[in-house]
């Protein structure tokens, strides 16, 4: 059977938030690790990859590894209707039709349960391998969502390049064209989550959907910086982390030059 | 801008 007992139940909310625009339907993965989901769009185009680890949760229990298929409109209706500060425990059998989600106020006066009915789904598993990125960029989450919002009013397609000097954002559209540039910040005085950090080895530029990089953004609320990584020719990942539980990555095929 | 690619070009499925 699986158990896991979560005292940051609003944090379910925000990781459904990153999700639900990008996957309507999803298999989290249950293992004695913790809770993983790995699902792409309809399209192919780009990828989530969720991690929230055994360690992370106030208890958790895992016997096996079992699959807990689940429609995420549906789930995040019934993730709602817990309390932002509510303890959340999510509870299967070993081959579950349904899973339970059990929601405790924060001054134990009130307990609901909802159960929800698991679905079979048959999706591909990529494999994504573990990169050595050629460019590392590290921002404040707020100011990247912040960037593809104004990026978006101008095109499509945004064109990230990286150099030492720091990150450039191009975009063109009907309108005209848009360039923003951010520069890893020389003094120390920021914060390190208001800081900008490029790590390159050699100098990477390619294009991305902006619709997608838009969806991506929806993370912002887990983290207070996010984490670009690029190699030339291959899909960016943009990593959002959660703190002493893990991660939500995804992974953004990039466009091809005509 | 060109066209998209999909993520099974790049990732190999298991």
């Amino acid at each position: 059977m699986f158990e896991a007992r979560l005292l940051q139940g609003g944090l379910l909310k925000k990781v459904l938030d990153s999700i639900k625009d990008i996957i309507t339907e999803g298999n989290f993965d249950c293992s004695p690790n913790g809770l993983s989901l790995q699902a792409m769009d309809s399209s192919h185009v780009s990828l989530i990859d969720i991690l929230l680890e055994s360690e992370g949760f106030e208890h958790y229990r895992c016997d096996r590894n079992i699959p807990m298929g689940l429609n995420i409109t549906n789930l995040v209706k019934m993730i709602k209707c817990a309390g932002s500060e509510d303890i959340v425990t999510i509870k299967c059998e070993d081959k579950p039709d349904n899973v339970t989600f059990l929601f405790e106020s924060k001054d134990n006066d009130k307990i609901s349960d909802f159960e929800m009915k698991t679905m079979t789904i048959d999706d591909e598993h990529l494999l994504v391998p573990d990169q050595t990125y050629t460019a590392v960029v590290k921002m404040p989450s707020a100011e990247f969502q912040r960037l593809c919002r104004d990026m978006a009013a101008i095109g499509d397609t945004v064109n990230i390049s990286v150099t030492k000097e720091g990150v450039r954002f191009s975009t063109t559209g009907d309108m005209g064209t848009a360039n923003i540039t951010v520069r890893p910040n020389p003094s120390g005085d920021q914060k390190e989550e208001e800081r900008t950090e490029v790590q390159i080895t050699e100098p990477v530029s390619a294009g991305f959907a902006l619709r997608y990089l838009n969806s991506f953004t929806k993370a912002t609320p887990l983290s207070p910086t996010v984490t670009l990584g690029m190699v030339p020719n291959l899909p960016i990942v943009v990593e959002y982390k959660i703190a002493d539980m893990g991660h939500v990555r995804y992974y953004l095929a990039p466009k091809i030059e005509d | 801008s060109g066209g998209q690619s999909n993520l099974g070009q790049f990732f190999a499925t298991r």
